[in-house]
């Protein structure tokens, strides 16, 4: 049982896997370097 | 007049007696409660109009019922006389669960449940009338049409401890927490049911398997991304074409998020969750299965 | 022994209200001892109020220089920044509540009041002032705590503070220089004026073995949540307001350098040194903001490594 749990564990991974995922997550880095950036 | 109305208030005691519920409402309906001749107070005329809807009730007549609640619903603004208006407030809201306007009806029940004093007038609240009023409440509220409305009302049921203690509790947990539920599970609730509300509606299913179905629906619109009807008819015990009809329903109605793709057959849901936020959610279940796997292996000593 | 702080001495404290030591020196108070149950319920109160203000009272007693927090609750009353002596609408809630408290055996007194500011930092407003200066001459010992719930999910840390007026005419000692805060444009002068009434005291916070072990168990609450949260996500709005505060406080002192230029050698050195330290403000707010920007990306990219790279 504790090698079906692990199994499914590690068949939840990656977290998530989607374009849209991509394209948020690059919209919030690239917003904060950009406030890295004026602030500097 | 004044005569009359003692004559039918007589006569309607004894229908009453002989359980002829609705010839007991007529005899009083036949009072002129509206007439210029005899001044009558505004209890008396709600006294009256509660207790005609409440014999109609008890014959599951609530169109008649529903006249005689409305007339007095324009009178127990003014009324102090706190049993008449609890008496009011249970016909109004049995009225409501008849007519299928259950959600309404929901809030009515719960509201009446919430009952704080124990003896109002001469009437003794027992702690059973409670519990009935709010599995009537739960009662209602599984049978309302799935939405962002009854998920509100079964949070605030489910949070509420006392409803740990009713039999129904089991059910109710299942439908806040938006899980399937099993053909099992909803025979046996079944049969708490009344007779209107295991009526049939025009498309000959009754109001408690469209109930389930849409919930059921709703439930695996959070488990999966996408289905094809065929699949979800499976899940659902219904047609595939059915299973369309009633998901579209609902996707028009704004009660779930998604688009159907009708050359293939397959319903692709949607929810207003940013991914971002998806993606804790996912973190939190990987988390928590990690955590699971370390007590497990805790557990065994590893 | 760590226990022995919930203990109430109440001839003790009858003792201390009868010396009352700290009518003789208005910086008597020097530290705050806030429990944990007390800094969670206020903490979890203000958030629950949203962007509105709310306020409690805290219950506790004092030992020494040091006012001790036991716990708070919160008062049916909203919007206490936008209102005079916001807590009148409570006095028979705070009435009620005192008296219930006593017959269970709880014997603290009521010790201060917390309100929340969302947003804009923890200091005292005109407002808070006056009722703090009313409650310390008809309530001593008193103290007053803010918070600021946003700042709290912002700064990954809870954003608190805690403080004591002067009496009315009373010119401190130069002060030490608290912690820096950003003070949003539209507050700073209702901060500038009232700055000087107050004093800022040391918090530190303590829990019971009972909290300890509490605490323990929830610990895998604690680590799940800290790896999914995302503080850049829950907090945009806070974030677009302080960097359009930013950007006015900017326009301002571009405004006044402007009319400094023209008759740039005539602008006395005093002045310069003003405008530089307001200029220097400015960059220390932009670069606050954007080192908490750039830990929640940290976070981010932390998380997107740890359970986006591995697959199948």
């Amino acid at each position: 049982s504790l090698l079906r749990q692990v199994s499914s564990l590690l068949r939840r991974l990656p977290a998530i896997e989607s374009p849209k995922f991509q394209d948020d997550f690059l919209m919030e880095y690239n917003d904060t370097l950009l406030m890295a950036y004026l602030a500097m | 007049e004044e005569q009359v109305s003692i004559i039918r208030e007589k006569l309607a005691e004894l229908f009453e007696t002989e359980q002829q519920w609705s010839k007991a409402a007529q005899m009083l309906s036949g009072i002129d409660l509206d007439s210029g001749i005899r001044m009558l107070d505004d209890t008396y005329k709600l006294s009256k109009c509660v207790q005609i809807a409440r014999l109609y009730l008890e014959d599951d007549d609530a169109v008649n019922a529903e006249i005689f609640i409305k007339k007095a619903s324009f009178l127990v603004s003014g009324s102090h006389d706190e049993a008449l208006n609890l008496e009011y407030k249970v016909c109004y809201a049995r009225i409501l669960d008849m007519k299928r306007k259950f959600l309404e009806a929901a809030l009515r029940y719960y509201e009446i449940s919430q009952i704080e004093k124990r003896q109002i007038g001469d009437k003794w609240i027992d702690e059973d009338a409670l519990q009935q009023a709010l599995s009537a409440a739960v009662t209602c509220t599984i049978l309302a049409a799935a939405g962002p409305q009854r998920s509100r009302v079964l949070a605030t049921l489910y949070k509420d401890e006392r409803c740990s203690k009713l039999k129904i509790y089991p059910i109710l947990q299942k439908v806040y927490l938006e899980r399937i539920l099993r053909k099992p599970e909803i025979d046996a609730f079944a049969e708490e049911l009344k007779p209107h509300q295991k009526a049939l509606l025009p498309d000959n299913s009754t109001v408690l398997d469209r109930a389930m179905i849409e919930h059921n629906l709703l439930s695996a619109s959070k488990l999966y991304t996408n289905i094809s009807f065929e699949e979800l008819g499976t899940l659902l015990g219904i047609a595939p074409e059915k299973a369309e009809k009633i998901a579209s329903r609902m996707i028009c109605e704004d009660r779930m998020r998604g688009s159907i793709d009708q050359v293939e057959a397959v319903i692709h849901f949607e929810d207003d969750i940013e991914e971002l936020q998806q993606w804790d959610q996912q973190i939190v279940g990987l988390c928590q299965a990690l955590n699971d796997v370390l007590d497990s292996m805790a557990r065994k000593g590893l | 022994e760590s226990d022995s702080i919930y203990y109430y001495d109440e001839v003790t404290q009858k003792k201390i209200q009868q010396d009352k030591p700290w009518a003789r020196d208005p910086h008597y108070f020097k530290k705050v001892k806030i429990s944990a149950l007390a800094l969670l319920k206020m903490v979890v109160h203000s958030r629950s109020g949203g962007t509105i203000e709310v306020m409690g009272l805290m219950q506790g007693k004092t030992d020494g220089d040091t006012i001790i927090v036991m716990d708070a609750f919160a008062l049916p009353v909203e919007g206490t920044e936008t209102r005079v002596n916001a807590q009148a609408d409570a006095y028979e809630y705070m009435v009620d509540y005192a008296q219930t408290n006593k017959q269970v055996g709880r014997l603290e007194n009521v010790i201060g009041w917390y309100h929340s500011h969302p947003g804009y930092g923890c200091w005292l407003s005109g407002i808070d002032v006056n009722t703090q200066m009313l409650n310390q001459q008809f309530q001593e010992p008193f103290l007053a705590v803010v918070i600021d719930p946003t700042r709290t999910v912002s700064a990954g840390k809870v954003e608190i503070g805690a403080f004591r007026t002067y009496p009315q005419g009373y010119k401190p000692p130069d002060e030490p220089v608290s912690e820096y805060q950003t003070i949003p444009l539209n507050k700073i002068e209702d901060f500038g004026v009232h700055c000087k009434h107050y004093y800022a005291l040391d918090i530190t916070y303590f829990k019971s073995s009972l909290d300890s072990h509490l605490l323990d168990l929830l610990w895998n609450k604690y680590w799940v949540n800290t790896l999914s949260s995302s503080p850049l996500l829950g907090n945009r709005d806070y974030v677009a307001g302080q960097i359009s505060d930013l950007a006015e406080k900017l326009e301002q002192a571009e405004s006044q350098l402007a009319h400094s230029r023209v008759g740039s050698f005539l602008v006395p050195p005093q002045r310069k040194k003003e405008e530089e330290s307001q200029l220097a403000k400015i960059t220390k707010d932009s670069s606050k903001i954007t080192v908490e920007q750039v830990h929640g990306l940290m976070s981010q990219v932390i998380k997107d490594i740890l359970f986006n790279s591995v697959h199948q």
